[in-house]
Formats: C-alpha cells, sequence, structure tokens
C-alpha cells in the first residue's frame, strides 16, 4: 500500500461476482478486473493526472487560500471500457449484455 | 445455417440452465461449467456469441443486448407447437434482428410395398422406391398472455427439404416486431408437414429458440448494470432447503473479512503520545494530520542531564528502557 504512488491513478481491483452475490444469474465471466482511482490532486498537479481546466483553475483557488474550503480537485476515472455479461433472466433464458464503462482505464483529475 | 453437434446429448442435460440438483451450485455456475457437448444448443450459441462479443468494442449485431427464449412445447390438435414468453423483453430495448433456429430432418414418406408378381424365375420382390421428402412449413401465430385462442396467425414460411438432419435459421424480425407492437408478447410456432406427429414429441437437445438481437437505450444511463443484475436471487426458494440445517445460509458466498483478532493495537512506540501535552482536552488528532509526510521525522532524544531534572518518575513513564535499583542489579549479576 505504501508504495503506491500518492498522486492521483489507477489502483488494481478485481471484481469476483460471488463477492456481490450476482454469481447466481452470471454465467460468464465469473470475475473481471475493475480497477479504481485514487490520489492526491494538489497543487501542482502534474500532467499526467491530466487535469480539466476547470480543476488547475479550482486547486490554484485552493492553494492561493483566497476562498476557504475550496475542496481539492477529485481523482476519478477518466477512459473507462465496457465488459460483455452473460447470464440468466428471470425466466432462465440466456442474456448477454454489453455494458459500458465497467473498467477503469486512465484517472484523472476533476 | 449451421450444422449441430451431431450427437444428441444425454436427455438429462438437455434441461440446459434448468440449473444443478445440487443446491450449493447456482444455475449460473452450472450453466458456466456444462461441456458444450452437455448443453442445449442455445447455451452452446449464446456461449458462442458471449466469446465474440465479449472482445473490447464488438457489438452484437450491432447492438448492445442479445436475447435468447426457449420454447415451451405443447400438442394441439394431435401437432407440436413451441411456444415462446418474449415477457421478459424490457421497454427499452430496439429490436434489430430476431432469428428462429431449429433442427430439422427429411421427412421420408412410409414407402408403399408392391404386391411381388412370379412371371419370370429371377424376378424379385421390389418396393416403390420412396416419394420425394414432405415439404415442411413454419407457422407463426402470436397470442396475448392470458387468451386460449390459437392466436393471430403471422407468418408462414416452406422449408425446402433438408438434405440431412442440420439447424436452420430463419429471420422473424418483422413477425416478432408486429406481435410486439401490437402487444402479444407470446409467439408460438409449428413445424408442419401435413402428416400428423407420430407420437408424443419431446423437447430435447434440438429443440428450437428464438435470439434477438436489440439495442438497450437504457444501458448507458447511469447505474444500468444495477437494473438488470442486482436483484434477488430469481432460484433461491423463499425457504431453505427442507434437508438444509436450520442455520446453514443457502448462501454460497465466502465470507473474506477476517475477524480482528483481539484488542486492535496501533502502530505507535508505548509512551510517544502524539497530544500536545499543554492542551489538557486537544482534540483528538488522526496520526496522519500530524505526519504530514508518511516518514515521520524522529524526534532528537533529550541530553543526559535535562532526563535526570525531570524526576525519576516522569523518566520512568517516558522512558524507552527499563531501569532497575543498584540492589536488583546487584542480585542479577550474582544470579
Amino acid at each position: 500500500q505504501w508504495d503506491e504512488p500518492r498522486v492521483c491513478s489507477r489502483r488494481y481491483l478485481k471484481v469476483d461476482f460471488a463477492d456481490i452475490g450476482w454469481n447466481e444469474w452470471i454465467i460468464s465471466p465469473k470475475s473481471f478486473d475493475a480497477y479504481y482511482c485514487s490520489g492526491a490532486c494538489e497543487f501542482p498537479m502534474p500532467k499526467m493526472v491530466r487535469p480539466s481546466n476547470h480543476a488547475t483553475i479550482q486547486s490554484i483557488v485552493r492553494a492561493v487560500g483566497i476562498v476557504p474550503g475550496i475542496p481539492e480537485p477529485c481523482c476519478v476515472p477518466d477512459k473507462m471500457s465496457s465488459l460483455g455479461v452473460l447470464f440468466l433472466d428471470e425466466n432462465r433464458n440466456v442474456v448477454l449484455k454489453v455494458y459500458p464503462n465497467m473498467s477503469v482505464e486512465t484517472c484523472a483529475c476533476r | 445455417s449451421h450444422t449441430a453437434a451431431a450427437r444428441p446429448a444425454p436427455p438429462a442435460a438437455a434441461d440446459g440452465l434448468a440449473g444443478d440438483k445440487n443446491p450449493q451450485r447456482s444455475p449460473g455456475d452450472v450453466a458456466a461449467a456444462q461441456s458444450p457437448g452437455a448443453q442445449d444448443m442455445v447455451a452452446v450459441h449464446m456461449l458462442r456469441l458471449y466469446e465474440k462479443y465479449s472482445r473490447r468494442g464488438a457489438r452484437p449485431g450491432g447492438g448492445n443486448t442479445v436475447r435468447s427464449f426457449r420454447a415451451r412445447l405443447e400438442v394441439v390438435n394431435q401437432k407440436a407447437v413451441y411456444f415462446f414468453n418474449l415477457t421478459s423483453m424490457q421497454d427499452s430495448e430496439m429490436i434489430l434482428t430476431a432469428t428462429f433456429h431449429f433442427y430439422s430432418e427429411p421427412q421420408w414418406p412410409p414407402a408403399r410395398e408392391v404386391p411381388c408378381k412370379q412371371r419370370a424365375k429371377n424376378a424379385s420382390c421390389r418396393l416403390l422406391p420412396p416419394g420425394p421428402p414432405a415439404r415442411q412449413h413454419l407457422l407463426f401465430r402470436s397470442l396475448s398472455q392470458n387468451t386460449a385462442t390459437q392466436g393471430l396467425l403471422r407468418g408462414a414460411m416452406a422449408l425446402p427439404p433438408p438434405p440431412r438432419g442440420l439447424w436452420q435459421a430463419k429471420d422473424i424480425s418483422l413477425i416478432v416486431k408486429a406481435a410486439r407492437r401490437d402487444g402479444e408478447l407470446l409467439l408460438s410456432a409449428q413445424l408442419d408437414s401435413g402428416e400428423k406427429d407420430m407420437g408424443v414429441p419431446r423437447l430435447g437437445p434440438h429443440a428450437p429458440y428464438i435470439l434477438i438481437y436489440a439495442n438497450d437505450l437504457a444501458i448507458s444511463e447511469p447505474n444500468s448494470v444495477a437494473v438488470t443484475l442486482q436483484r434477488y436471487d430469481p432460484f433461491q426458494a423463499g425457504d431453505p432447503e427442507p434437508g438444509a440445517a436450520p442455520n446453514s445460509s443457502a448462501d454460497p458466498r465466502v465470507r473474506r473479512a477476517t475477524q480482528a483478532t483481539g484488542p486492535l493495537q496501533n502502530n505507535e512506540l508505548p509512551g510517544l503520545d502524539e497530544r500536545p501535552a499543554q492542551a489538557p482536552h486537544a482534540q483528538h488528532y488522526h496520526k496522519h494530520e500530524l505526519w504530514p509526510n508518511p516518514l515521520r521525522a524522529l524526534k532528537p532524544r533529550p541530553g543526559r542531564k535535562d532526563r535526570r531534572k525531570k524526576g525519576q518518575d516522569v523518566f520512568m513513564a517516558s522512558s524507552q528502557v527499563l531501569d532497575f535499583d543498584e540492589k536488583t542489579m546487584q542480585k542479577a549479576r550474582k544470579k
């Protein structure tokens, strides 16, 4: 945990559908790499956290301290990928759905 | 059309995803574990589509959803009729295409016998060659849930006799779209060859099925995965299995959280208290607020002189090494 970078970046997370009780009706996949975003969006933000212009301004305002109580920008998913899920519906028919935004590809400060 | 695995699956496995008798394994697990040979054709077909479309960015049939519908077999007027319940389709799913998959074999009419004539010595009895295989027709009807009629005829297709037993697929998009538009989500299909069905047909691995390729307009809505996947367990009976122990939880999930063993120990060194001594009611600071960076700068140790000034008891409380009086030390040395 300690050697993970402090700055906003993608962290590994594997989701096992058995852990959330969905394996009863999900045929495939049994688990998938979802990842998550975590880390600081402190001023000055490095380019790698791909801050939006708004996040840049917000972090400067916070650093200067003009307005009290302004939080740091948030480290959130930027690019995400979809996941095909094969499952049984209530009538026990097999259904395939391709859900968007199920896995994190990159993180950014927003 | 595509040819199916020639060997028929054993009847017990033909239930496809009906679920294992073993209460511990969920139908989802059973379905995933079965080999293609043991599953019915619709499960094999859907697994094949899953492998094809679960690669990054692929879209099934231009949409994002494929629904399969298994047949329910009934005998009406001594003919086998297959019923499909399409009610599980969501309103947000726009139908792109619908296909009807069925297995058919050539239907030979029974050969007719011809009385033998013994005119010439070596005449031999012969049978008339059987006529051409019978032509089959596919009839589709739709009806709403609770009507007893045979339903409205939605379509009829003449089928050329197949050269051998094989799976075929027919596009029934217009039939399904019209039936859904009229709110009739129960579809029936009849393979009619004009002859009465010999014996009672049964659903086996060659049971027909319907696939509907759709574009779910709600799938990009927030939390769309929860709408279809976060639900009660459709296979868990209300009360636990009769044989199960009263307190056994039917939930097969493995608990991963480890219980805290005993009182939680913190990592601080004993006696190195973080709270500033001068403010007796100082609010409780969380350690990471006091340590701006992860590695804490070590405090310089006070010199020997002013340690002695603080007096024995304070020194004892804050020191890190235990000290004993002279007498005890002498005893210890003797021992």
